[in-house]
C-alpha cells in the first residue's frame, strides 16, 4: 500500500514539466527515504535524478519498496488537471497495475481522482560515484536559463569555462560568436541573486545546448541553480526543491577528437 | 567538431 500526500501539489506539477520532454518513460521508486527517480534520455547522454524526501510529505505511507513505471507525458497530462493550489495524493495498492492521483482544492470543495495505467519499464540504473568537482558555480536559475536560451539562438554547443575571474559561457555558429561572463558577486542584497564560484582549478567543458535548455525547464522549482564541473566528467546541474530534495541533471561533455 | 560522449563512459550500470 502506497499513499503519499503532498500539500504543495504544484511541486509535483513542476517536476513533471521539468522532465517530461527529456525522458519518455521512467520508474518512480518509493521507499522509506522518499519518492525518487533516475532516468536517462533515449540517447543516454543526459540523466535526471529526482528525490522528494518522505519528510516533505504531509502523509507518507510506503509499506514496502515499490517501483512504478510511468509514461511521463501521460503523468504530466493528468497532473495538469490539478490546480496550482491543490493538494495531491498518490495512491497505489500492492500488486496493482494502476496509480491514482487525487486532487483536493484548498477549500475541500472539489475532489478529483485520476487513475493512470502503470507500465513495465526495463530501465538501466547508473551508479554515480561521489566526485570532487573542480568548480562549483551557484547562480540565479533565471539567469542561467536566459543564458542557455540566448546562446542557443547563435550556436549548438556551449563552452563553460570557470576561472577565478568568473564563469564564461561561449558559443559559435554560422552567424558569429558569443561570450557571456558572469563574475562572482556575493554582495547583492538577496542571496538568491548572488553568483558564487568555488574553484580548486580552472575547468573548461563543452556541452550540447539542446540538453542544457531542456534542464532549464526546472527553473520554476528553485531560484538558484548549481553547476558542478570537473574536467572529463559530466556536469551536474542541480535545482534544490525547498524542504524536499532536489532534481539533478547529469550531462556528458563533448570531447575533441 | 567535438564528439558527444555517452554517460556510460563515465558511470557504471548497477
Amino acid at each position: 500500500m502506497l499513499e503519499l500526500r503532498l500539500v504543495q501539489g504544484s511541486l509535483l506539477k513542476k517536476v513533471l514539466e521539468a522532465i517530461k520532454d527529456l525522458v519518455n518513460d521512467a520508474n518512480f521508486d518509493c521507499s522509506a527515504t522518499g519518492f525518487s527517480l533516475q532516468a536517462m534520455d533515449s540517447s543516454h547522454v543526459a540523466l535526471v535524478a529526482l528525490l522528494l524526501r518522505s519528510e516533505g510529505f504531509e502523509h507518507y505511507r510506503c509499506d514496502r519498496n515499490l517501483s512504478m513505471g510511468m509514461n511521463l507525458g501521460n503523468m504530466a497530462k493528468m497532473l495538469k488537471c490539478a490546480g496550482n493550489d491543490d493538494i495531491i495524493t498518490l495512491k497505489a495498492d500492492d500488486g496493482s497495475d494502476t496509480v491514482t492521483f487525487m486532487f483536493e482544492s484548498p477549500t475541500q470543495d472539489k475532489i478529483s481522482d485520476f487513475e493512470m495505467k502503470l507500465m513495465d519499464i526495463d530501465s538501466e540504473h547508473l551508479g554515480i560515484p561521489e566526485a570532487e568537482y573542480h568548480a562549483i558555480v551557484r547562480m540565479p536559475s533565471s539567469e542561467f536559463g536566459r543564458i542557455c536560451k540566448d546562446l542557443s539562438s547563435i550556436g549548438d554547443t556551449v563552452v563553460i569555462s570557470v576561472t577565478k575571474e568568473g564563469v564564461k559561457f561561449s558559443t559559435r555558429g554560422d552567424i558569429g560568436t558569443a561570450n557571456i561572463v558572469c563574475r562572482q558577486n556575493n554582495t547583492v542584497d538577496k542571496p538568491e541573486e548572488a553568483t558564487i564560484i568555488e574553484m580548486t582549478e580552472p575547468v573548461s567543458l563543452t556541452f550540447a545546448l539542446r540538453y542544457m535548455n531542456s534542464f532549464t525547464k526546472a527553473t520554476p522549482l528553485s531560484s538558484i541553480v548549481t553547476l558542478s564541473l570537473s574536467s572529463d566528467l559530466p556536469v551536474v546541474v542541480e535545482y534544490k526543491i525547498a524542504e524536499m530534495g532536489y532534481i539533478r541533471f547529469y550531462l556528458a561533455p563533448k570531447i575533441e577528437e | 567538431t567535438p564528439l558527444q560522449n555517452n554517460l556510460s563512459e563515465f558511470y557504471f550500470t548497477t
